[in-house]
């Protein structure tokens, strides 16, 4: 999967891709103090490329826990499940639902997008990506977008829960890559000395075409960027 | 010699069942044909059962090619002719009460001899989902060998169909095979059964019909997603029935008549059922019983969960209760509903639950208060709208009318339990079907200023396995969008859910579909609306009452629906003497009807006509 991590206070982003093998499960957003933690487990395309570089990766399962209020919620592309401590209620993405209770809110947007919200101040929303079924080896997969973690404490780490907190980065040296139509430049981040190379991804929350976001695209699953190895952020379930 | 299946000279050689369902909505056909093969006039009989929740909407009868339909008029009207003929000694009712859901529709007629006749009947109804699945019955009851017998049942669900079956009751599976097909794809459903006459036989060399017993079709749509909205010619049908929710935790009351009248099969049936019942209780359920005679006795002093340990005790203590004495319903459901407000706000019962009183009884109050508008008035006041009751008539000698108006008053039901060997099957049904409610405080709401003449929409329950059905017109044809939102509250939280409808590209796609009957939307809206208002009628008073059965008369009128207000007219022609017949829908208050006598129709001097009637009460 791809990862965006907007950086408002330089009017900037920065991308990395995590390639891990389908079924792994990633750590995304862990917050000790909320008590929030979001996961999330890696599919593949139906018909798995032999060369792991070549290979396509998403989310294809999503798990969003809170603790304190003993709530989870799995997100598939084909459905939606919600536990309450063990009581169940499963929804499909046919559907358009609001579920709203003390301190939580979760809207399904049929065939598209949920939001699900954790009181004033945590929101994630979580969008649908139908694919086109020609080719056959594509698979339905989602995306994960934080909207608002101002409420999430200074402790929150994980994939992406460690850019909640303001960080700052410094690119040089900008000139002309590898690849003659991109540029790479020297990050130096989390006092690490990084090659990046300019390029761009797409957030999907709008609509299905995406709003193209020009980033710092970092090597290496991540490597420097992100706090550790990425492996760090391997856990072995969901939940 | 009379060709193989004819009795007395009368050959029926055709009976057709013909129904279509589209949407829930059934239309459904009985033609009958028949021949007197003998010399003389012959007496031919046409019995129909049909089910108590149809309509009868059209009758014709059909003499050597001469057809005489029929005429929906208001009941006062025809009852002046109806009344002229019953002093004459000459009126025979034709419908009445035929076991727990049917009613039967009888008529005969004399026909001459080489003379041919063709019965027609036309009822429609909407069937209604229960634990997970709609059922249409159909009771099969030819009273000879019929040459061509028929039953064919074409489904149309937009839906989309999720299971299909059809069950005889009288006829073995390898018998039933071959006569018997059932298929379903998509939308589509079939049903058809095509008995041949030595199928028919109730033994290789009978002459009489083994056809004698039940035909029950039963299916299901697919639910992608919780509702679906239809819309046909300005007329929309909005069916709503969420899967996958948590049941919401139950605050039950159950309060039993154990007056002497229950003694015996009843309170031993009562028993049965209870025990079943609380195998199916769940943990986070609460329950209490409540006994009631000449005097009230409590199983416990409030509600308690259903624990293991307590669910065994109320099993034993369920194995104990026995019979005396009088019958006090206002204590013995003041008791109960006392229970329920009390463990609401001791809060001994989780915020989220809902509470319901479930009592039994056979019979009507002969000690304490006995009044009934008093014990409805008491009940009324207690309750305060704030749960249902469900009353559940044990025989058939209760004022069920009693029983039913309390139930609706407080939002809930009357069931009548029939004295039968499967009674306890009978409660034990009722209670799965209200045993899981998903969602209390149910509204269905739409936008504003965009709709007319909404069928109810708001209900206090939705119960796991059912559906909720909403109808109404749209104001403006031409509108693009329809959008509609289902509020309610489930075991843990509240739940919206939206649905929207391209208007167009709805009315194209159904159109394109070949519906089965085009105006099937707006006749299920105008069933479902006279529904409602009958039995809002039940409950009302003065203007109210009036203005309610203004409605629902002129509905019934306009769509030719044979209700409690209309009845039909049928010319028939002259036979030198003044004849009349009339069939009442039979109420539900077990008042006896007329017996149903033949209907004779002398056809041999039609210079003139005069009227009989098909009547609903």
């Amino acid at each position: 999967p791809h990862f965006i991590i907007r950086v408002p206070e330089k009017e900037d982003a920065i991308c990395f891709n995590i390639d891990e093998a389908p079924g792994t499960v990633l750590r995304l957003v862990q917050d000790p103090v909320t008590g929030l933690t979001v996961n999330g487990q890696i599919i593949g395309d139906k018909t798995a490329s032999p060369d792991s570089k070549a290979r396509r990766t998403y989310f294809g399962r999503l798990g969003i826990a809170h603790t304190h209020l003993d709530f989870r919620v799995e997100v598939t592309p084909e459905k939606i499940t919600l536990w309450n401590g063990a009581a169940q209620s499963i929804f499909s993405w046919l559907d358009t639902v609001t579920i709203t209770q003390d301190g939580l809110s979760v809207t399904i947007n049929r065939k598209k997008n949920m939001l699900v919200s954790f009181g004033e101040g945590v929101t994630f929303l979580i969008v649908l990506h139908q694919v086109w079924k020609q080719p056959p080896g594509h698979q339905d997969f989602l995306g994960f977008y934080v909207v608002d973690s101002h409420r999430m404490s200074a402790q929150t780490h994980g994939l992406l829960g460690q850019f909640f907190h303001p960080f700052d980065f410094e690119v040089s040296d900008i000139r002309p890559g590898s690849d003659p139509s991109k540029l790479d430049a020297t990050m130096v981040v989390k006092s690490h000395r990084l090659v990046v190379t300019r390029g761009s991804q797409k957030d999907y929350r709008k609509d299905a075409n995406g709003t193209k976001v020009v980033c710092w695209f970092v090597h290496n699953n991540g490597e420097g960027l992100i706090d550790g190895v990425h492996t760090d952020y391997i856990i072995p379930a969901l939940f | 010699s009379l060709p193989e299946g004819a009795v007395n000279g009368i050959e029926v050689y055709s009976t057709k069942i013909t129904c279509k369902v589209t949407s829930r909505f059934a239309h459904n056909v009985v033609t009958t044909r028949a021949v007197n093969r003998a010399e003389n006039a012959q007496e031919v009989f046409f019995d129909v059962d049909l089910p108590k929740t149809a309509f009868i909407t059209n009758f014709t009868l059909t003499i050597d090619g001469v057809t005489y339909p029929g005429n929906i008029k208001e009941k006062e009207v025809a009852k002046k002719q109806y009344e002229k003929a019953v002093s004459q000694g000459k009126t025979a009712g034709l419908v009445k009460a035929s076991g727990r859901k049917l009613e039967k529709f009888t008529v005969s007629v004399n026909v001459a001899a080489g003379s041919k006749v063709t019965f027609e009947l036309t009822y429609e109804e909407l069937l209604k989902r229960r634990q997970g699945k709609y059922e249409m019955y159909l009771k099969v009851q030819p009273k000879q060998l019929v040459r061509d017998f028929e039953i064919e049942v074409d489904i149309f669900e937009p839906q989309g169909l999720s299971m299909l079956d059809a069950q005889a009751s009288f006829i073995t599976n390898d018998l039933l095979g071959s006569a018997l097909t059932k298929s379903f794809s998509g939308k589509k459903g079939h049903v058809s059964f095509k008995p041949s006459l030595d199928q028919q036989r109730s033994c290789p060399t009978c002459t009489d019909s083994l056809l004698n017993g039940d035909f029950t079709i039963t299916y299901d749509v697919n639910r992608e997603s919780p509702a679906n909205v239809q819309i046909v010619n300005g007329y929309f049908v909005h069916f709503f029935a969420p899967q996958g929710l948590p049941v919401v935790p139950k605050n039950v009351v159950f309060v039993i008549d154990i007056s002497g009248s229950m003694s015996g099969r009843k309170i031993q049936q009562t028993r049965e059922a209870l025990l079943k019942i609380l195998d199916d209780v769940k943990e986070d359920d609460y329950l209490n019983f409540i006994l009631f005679s000449g005097g009230v006795t409590t199983w416990k002093d409030h509600l308690v969960q259903a624990t293991p340990e307590n669910l065994q005790e109320a099993r034993a203590f369920v194995r104990k209760i026995g019979v005396d004495g009088m019958t006090n319903i206002n204590d013995g459901l003041l008791t109960g509903i006392t229970v329920l407000n009390e463990a609401r706000k001791e809060h001994r019962v989780p915020e989220r639950s809902t509470s319901i009183v479930i009592m039994l009884t056979d019979g009507d109050a002969n000690t304490g208060e006995s009044r009934p508008e008093k014990i409805q008035e008491n009940v009324r006041n207690a309750i305060g709208g704030k749960f249902p009751l469900y009353n559940l008539g044990f025989g058939n000698n209760l004022n069920y009318n009693f029983l039913e108006t309390m139930a609706l008053q407080n939002h809930g039901l009357a069931r009548r339990i029939y004295e039968d060997s499967d009674a306890s099957l009978q409660l034990q049904g009722f209670y799965e079907e209200v045993a899981n409610p998903l969602l209390m405080d149910v509204e269905v709401q739409y936008p504003e200023n965009a709709i007319l003449d909404l069928t109810q929409n708001t209900y206090q329950h939705f119960y796991d396995g059912s559906e909720i059905v909403v109808a109404g017109r749209l104001l403006d044809e031409e509108m693009n969008s329809f959008k509609a939102d289902v509020k309610g509250q489930g075991a843990i939280n509240d739940l919206t859910f939206t649905e929207e409808v391209d208007v167009k590209e709805m009315e194209k796609a159904l159109q394109e579909q070949g519906y089965i009957f085009g105006d099937f939307i707006e006749r299920l809206w105008a069933y479902l609306t006279i529904e409602q208002l009958l039995e809002k009628r039940k409950n009302a008073h003065g203007e109210e009452k009036e203005n309610l059965t203004a409605q629902a008369l002129d509905l019934s009128l306009k769509y030719h629906f044979v209700t409690p207000l209309t009845s039909m007219v049928v010319t028939k022609p002259e036979d030198n003497e003044d004849q009349a017949a009339i069939a009442d829908k039979p109420g539900e208050d077990g008042t006896p009807l007329t017996p149903s006598r033949s209907w004779m129709v002398g056809y041999q001097h039609p210079q003139t006509s005069h009227y009989n009637y098909v009547d609903g009460d």
